[in-house]
């Protein structure tokens, strides 16, 4: 696991523990989970490792049809237990967690982790869903009604406020040493040494609506959804049951 | 699969989904489970290549396509539902890191595959909704079949996923925030030993 991904795992669990904040995955799809945008969700995922979401490359706002976009469509708010956060990452980037099994590590942070709220204010939503209606012909909605998959819109993240660097260092021994470690070429991947630079703004973990599409451009976000809510109307995706595997 | 936004409860919840989902590829033919394995066993350890074999899978669960999977010695056909549960699984095992999928290999290699999957059931039953660090006391027999090298390997592929095995008194030290990865291993699992029994 990444020390992108521990640290958003981290976060999410001290924020939301047992809750529906997922944490991102990977650094370099964080602009594609800022508030408005969509995304798919895998279609087998559980939440016991995380419900998982695709980045599609879409928001929600190019998806309508022109017209007025709210000026200020989020709102802000920063979190004040910064110090919780980070005792709790000092223990979490450490990778003697991990793999202190034998080995000595050692583990190195030059800054701290400041994090703040931003979601999509019910007022933006609400004026959006009057004022705007989906554009039925865009190619992306077409694509993803044949397919009948189901679309979720990003309304509330947790993001960095300032840039921040995480480093951490590894130095396992012992078992990992061990001669029959070696053909799998085990050493080499817990013996590093590796930082990571978040920038400012970078999104670490996100809430999702469903998208709830009706008609050609009727549109709405509820506040509840569950799995047997289809974003596009039933009978519109072909049936198939059976799938080759073929050498 | 659970729903987005539903709470999980407890591990019995857990077991319940890994067992319906590994009912569901216990259904595939004994030729299509050593597909299966040999599949796995040519890409665990290639997080990558896994990675695209479930995007791969998405794709013709979404398009009912055909799928080429090099590893496979002969045609399998599989039902929607099998594809699914080879998607969950597939899911578990990208969560784990390269190292542990090469633990997991090796592990099969020598068998151990049912202690290992005993012992991270038994400490998952144990501490599901336990929400504090601790230290617990390890049942001995869980690893007492184990000889110094297999249990070597079992301690490097748990500890991986933080979960710290201390044999000499015997214990293991627990930490809330392992579970989604001791889920994932759980699945991972119980996966491989269905595929490597049968």
């Amino acid at each position: 696991m990444t020390m992108f991904e521990n640290v958003t795992r981290a976060l999410a669990r001290q924020l939301n523990p047992h809750g529906d904040l997922t944490p991102l995955d990977s650094l370099i799809d964080f602009k594609s989970f800022r508030p408005f945008c969509v995304v798919l969700r895998k279609r087998k995922s559980t939440l016991f490792w995380g419900a998982r979401y695709l980045r599609t490359d879409y928001s929600l706002l190019g998806l309508l049809e022109p017209g007025t976009s709210p000026t200020d469509p989020t709102d802000a708010g920063s979190f004040g237990f910064k110090n919780m956060l980070d005792a709790h990452l000092e223990g979490e980037v450490d990778v003697p967690r991990t793999v202190k099994v034998k080995g000595t590590a050692g583990l190195s942070r030059n800054s701290t982790l400041e994090v703040q709220t931003l979601s999509v204010a019910p007022t933006a939503l609400e004026s959006l869903h009057k004022e705007r209606k989906l554009a039925a012909d865009h190619p992306f909605l077409k694509e993803m009604r044949e397919r009948g998959e189901n679309l979720y819109v990003v309304m509330e993240v947790v993001e960095t406020v300032q840039e921040v660097t995480l480093e951490r260092a590894g130095k396992a021994e012992g078992c990992f040493s061990l001669p029959f470690f070696a053909p799998l070429g085990l050493q080499g991947s817990v013996n590093h040494k590796e930082a990571v630079t978040i920038p400012k703004g970078c999104v670490l973990a996100f809430r999702v609506r469903q998208l709830m599409i009706s008609g050609q451009d009727e549109w709405d976000i509820p506040h509840l959804y569950n799995d047997s809510m289809q974003t596009f109307p039933a009978g519109e995706k072909p049936e198939e049951e059976k799938f080759t595997l073929i050498q | 699969a659970s729903d987005v936004g539903e709470v999980h409860e407890d591990f019995k919840t857990l077991k319940e989904e890994v067992q319906r989902e590994t009912r569901e590829v216990g259904r595939l033919s004994q030729v299509g489970q050593g597909s299966l394995l040999s599949s796995l066993c040519n890409l665990l350890g290639k997080k990558k290549e896994l990675q695209d074999l479930e995007f791969e899978l998405e794709g013709a669960l979404d398009k009912g396509h055909e799928v080429t999977l090099e590893a496979l010695p002969k045609d399998v056909l599989l039902s929607k539902e099998s594809m699914g549960a080879i998607l969950y699984f597939l899911g578990a095992l990208t969560v784990l890191s390269e190292a542990q999928q090469k633990l997991l290999a090796k592990s099969m290699e020598k068998k151990i595959l049912p202690v290992q999957l005993k012992l991270v059931e038994s400490t998952l039953e144990q501490n599901f909704l336990q929400e504090k660090e601790g230290v617990f006391p390890l049942r001995p027999e869980l690893l007492s079949s184990l000889r110094e090298e297999e249990l070597t390997l079992t301690e490097a592929l748990v500890g991986l996923s933080g979960l710290e095995v201390q044999r000499s008194s015997p214990q293991y030290m627990w930490d809330p925030d392992t579970l989604p990865r001791l889920c994932a291993l759980y699945a991972g699992l119980s996966l491989l030993q269905l595929l490597a029994g049968s």
